[in-house]
């Protein structure tokens, strides 16, 4: 029985041990970005490690901050970003990139993505919770951030972005209601993290589809061949697909992958608060694994995992949770009736390929 | 003109509220995405890096390579710094590839230089700070449509979390024992 999420729901559900740790080496290390009036205090982190941290070694305090740090009250989404990557990815080296936009007139996403292009030496995961609909972007800022996307995937950066709070979306246009995407996590070179609850929300279950969780298909990128045959297959075989003029069945499909996003334990302004949810919590989870991952490949003198995704497709779920129970939110009509799509077993485009078991997942991504 | 990005939506979500136009004499840092060059090159180079099949399996490039891949054409360069010494900008930080260029000019400088752009201040209801943005869609000459991809800055707004906290689920201890 548990009363809400915490490091140790999460650690006991996705098969870690106390000695799945990072080693504190310096080749290592991970970063979640901020682009909100959102700060993060280090008493919050202290204070959570101290309250839900005790079973497995950990880092109390982040590396590195990278852009400015306010002064005001700390922010719950930085709070959970930072406590939830530290525990999952525990012991890694951790930087948090604040980028509130030093000037008023500055965009702080792209300000990101120029810190992204002016240093050498990066953490090799980042998690992101930024998320915009890709209707309220230009063609031509979505297609320049895809080649920024494309350079840190050159890197051999991974960069996992939260696929968003609003199921398959809802856009009212004048030929009706559609379904609609975000973006970066419709991005073709990002790996994409959905979420979902357990079945029952006391104990550690197994998983279902949190309704909240983003998922759909890019109106704007097309259908990377990686996941070509995965899609394929889910649209083909499903018996319950929303009518075809909702989404774009051609386009980059997400998320790729998925993890808890109900229920989390969050210290915030020295106040342990329950019951936050949202796929802003999934990432930094899924992210802290991948680094966990990366930490044994750099000890086998096995490069970082980079971009995930080609390889993601190719193990075919395998090293995880194949989630096949739910579906998420979607408009609010007579036609689908505030349903979206719908998990199954495989790929599928709620949570993806599932969620991770650790042991698996290490094994599979070790080699070569 | 010509209007790199003639879909973008230039008027404000809600929850964000125009306290009026911002004073010429006032300070501005505008971000112009410079065109890439080798860009299917680079494609190709990411497929090949991430595929455990491919022989270059986990050769990344470093920031320099990736550099000298993408970096503008001296043309793109040229072209947009005399334009915008032309308008007597001069104060610009570019990165390591070279293919965006930020630099602090006055509202009235970029009024001028990007036509149709108006600079209003805005605050967000929900503690969303202030920005500086255009409710009006800017364009470029058209000599600098083939280098500028875009200028950040002008529309897009800072999203709010949609982080939330729910209503915990109801505690039914008999059933979750049984």
């Amino acid at each position: 029985l548990h009363m809400g999420v915490t490091p140790a729901v999460i650690r006991e559900r996705y098969n870690l041990t106390a000695q799945d740790v990072g080693s504190g080496s310096p080749n290592n290390s991970q970063a979640c970005a901020q682009f909100l009036e959102q700060y993060f205090h280090d008493a919050d982190l202290e204070e959570f490690m101290k309250l839900f941290g005790k079973s497995f070694p950990h880092k109390n305090s982040v590396s590195r901050v990278v852009g400015q740090q306010g002064h005001g009250r700390a922010g719950l989404e930085a709070s959970l970003d930072v406590q939830y990557l530290m525990s999952a990815g525990a012991n890694i080296s951790t930087w948090v990139y604040s980028s509130p936009g030093r000037h008023e007139s500055q965009e702080p996403f792209l300000q990101w993505l120029l810190l992204l292009s002016n240093e050498s030496s990066l953490p090799l995961v980042h998690t992101v919770s930024y998320g915009d609909d890709e209707d309220s972007l230009s063609t031509a800022y979505l297609h320049r951030v895809n080649s920024e996307l494309m350079k840190a995937a050159a890197r051999g950066l991974t960069l996992l972005f939260a696929s968003g709070d609003s199921g398959a979306g809802c856009f009212s246009g004048p030929k009706g209601h559609l379904f609609r995407p975000s973006f970066p996590a419709s991005s073709p070179y990002v790996t994409t993290v959905g979420g979902t609850s357990f079945r029952n929300p006391f104990m550690v279950t197994e998983e279902i589809v949190d309704y909240i969780s983003g998922g759909g298909f890019s109106n704007i990128f097309p259908r990377p061949q990686y996941q070509d045959e995965a899609v394929s297959h889910f649209l083909g075989s499903s018996t319950h697909l929303p009518p075809s003029s909702y989404y774009n069945a051609s386009g980059r499909a997400y998320p790729d992958v998925a993890a808890l996003s109900d229920g989390y334990w969050v210290v915030s302004n020295h106040v342990p608060i329950p019951w936050v949810s949202g796929t802003s919590a999934s990432t930094p989870v899924f992210g802290g694994l991948l680094s966990l991952v990366n930490e044994q490949r750099l000890l086998n003198g096995r490069p970082p995992l980079g971009f995930l995704n080609p390889r993601l497709y190719s193990m075919q779920g395998r090293g995880l949770f194949d989630v096949t129970q739910g579906c998420h939110e979607a408009c609010l009509d007579e036609e689908v009736q505030g349903q979206g799509f719908c998990s199954k077993p495989g790929w599928d485009p709620v949570t993806g390929w599932g969620t991770p078991n650790y042991p698996a997942l290490l094994k599979a991504l070790l080699d070569p | 003109g010509l209007g790199p990005e003639p879909d973008q939506p230039f008027l404000p979500p809600p929850g964000w509220v125009s306290i009026g136009r911002v004073g010429p004499t006032e300070s501005l840092s505008l971000t112009f995405a410079l065109r890439q060059q080798n860009l299917q090159q680079l494609q190709k180079l990411v497929q090949d890096v991430s595929d455990p099949g491919s022989p270059r399996y986990g050769k990344y490039l470093s920031l320099e390579d990736v550099a000298a891949l993408v970096r503008p054409s001296t043309l793109t360069l040229s072209t947009v710094q005399k334009w915008l010494l032309a308008a007597g900008v001069q104060d610009c930080q570019t990165v390591i590839t070279e293919d965006f260029l930020t630099c602090q000019m006055t509202v009235q400088q970029a009024e001028q230089l990007l036509p149709g752009a108006e600079f209003h201040r805005y605050v967000g209801r929900l503690g969303g700070g202030r920005v500086v943005r255009s409710p009006r869609p800017y364009s470029l000459p058209g000599a600098l449509a083939a280098h500028v991809d875009f200028v950040g800055g002008l529309h897009r707004f800072p999203r709010a979390s949609s982080l939330q906290q729910r209503p915990g689920p109801k505690l039914d201890l008999e059933e979750s024992l049984s």
